[in-house]
């Protein structure tokens, strides 16, 4: 759909519409934090391996908030420039329901965003000398 | 900024470079004028020049707009969600949406309409990739992963640039002050400032 000017954007588009986006139902888990068990966060974890944070998925994946959901988050939040908390706030999911880019962050395991930098690269990183 | 593993980039002898569209998207004028201003943000910075090929086969880059699967293993969405994906150097392989609703006119500040996506801004992006960067945790940089709808971001930031520039060198015609980051205007999905 190609539009040559914002206003000949039909009306049926325009912000009352109730159509759903791809990644709206994310909304339904912030607040949710490591030991959870929420339905349907198994499709969170296949969003963290889509981008290369959790680099394999089991055949059978879970609802659970685990362990590698966990270490997803806090890289991604470290990506996005986000307080590492391994928790899904509202900041985390706000970034998450972004439209974005196709391309993984992370390839191959590796990625010289944030969370690939030394921490010393890093300008939360406190420097103290010794006297 | 970031790069692929290994670093892909056009070789040496290939700095000229053209593009072309899939011809089933029977694109417009103005479609491709907006691919050309994209590409250009590029070439003004890198000594590389892009051009525009009627033959799609034998272009460098093919730019395509698909829905859902479309054959390489990546299929798209639907409306938002990823809106775009781009290969590493030297496959030229150009991906979009075509679920979006693309606002080819650089006036999608004014609007409040959430699932409208400046199809410039996304362009440079790609085009990013498609000569070797991969994402950038800096947040004005165009390698920045997501785009808010109702956002114009088309101008490399000094990220991009220092990226761009470390796999290509220079343009000699560059004199550094065209790379500024102008985000116009970021609204959030609850219309509000961000």
């Amino acid at each position: 759909h190609f539009f040559p000017n914002i206003s000949s954007i039909p009306s049926w588009l325009r912000p009352n519409s109730t159509k759903k986006t791809a990644w709206d139902e994310f909304q339904n888990f912030t607040g949710c934090r490591p030991g959870d068990k929420i339905n349907g966060l198994n499709k969170m974890k296949q969003y963290f391996h889509y981008f290369g944070y959790i680099p394999e998925l089991p055949s059978n994946i879970t609802d659970d908030f685990d362990d590698s959901l966990e270490s997803a988050i806090k890289t991604y939040q470290k990506n996005f420039n986000l307080e590492p908390t391994g928790q899904l706030d509202s900041q985390t999911i706000q970034q998450i329901l972004r439209p974005r880019c196709g391309n993984a962050d992370i390839v191959n395991g590796t990625t010289t965003m944030n969370s690939g930098k030394p921490v010393s690269n890093n300008t939360s990183h406190l420097h103290t000398v010794g006297h | 900024y970031s790069y692929f593993p290994g670093t892909p980039r056009w070789p040496s002898n290939r700095r000229d470079l053209t593009y072309g569209f899939v011809p089933e998207n029977q694109l417009t004028d103005d479609v491709k004028q907006v691919f050309a201003n994209a590409f250009g943000k590029w070439s003004q910075v890198i000594p590389m020049t892009f051009n525009l090929s009627d033959d799609y086969t034998s272009a460098d880059i093919k730019i395509g707009f698909f829905s859902g699967d479309h054959g390489d293993g990546e299929p798209f969405d639907g409306v938002l969600g990823t809106l775009a994906h781009a290969f590493s150097p030297p496959s030229g392989r150009f991906h979009l949406d075509s679920a979006e609703n693309w606002v080819i006119s650089s006036d999608i500040t004014t609007s409040t309409l959430s699932s409208a996506v400046d199809l410039e801004s996304v362009a440079v992006h790609e085009i990013g990739h498609l000569l070797g960067l991969g994402h950038s945790s800096v947040e004005d940089a165009i390698m920045y992963p997501t785009i808010s709808s109702g956002t114009r971001k088309v101008e490399l930031a000094g990220d991009d640039v220092e990226g761009i520039q470390a796999l290509y060198g220079s343009n000699p015609n560059y004199n550094g002050t065209t790379a500024t980051s102008v985000q116009q205007r970021e609204t959030s999905d609850s219309g509000a400032y961000s």
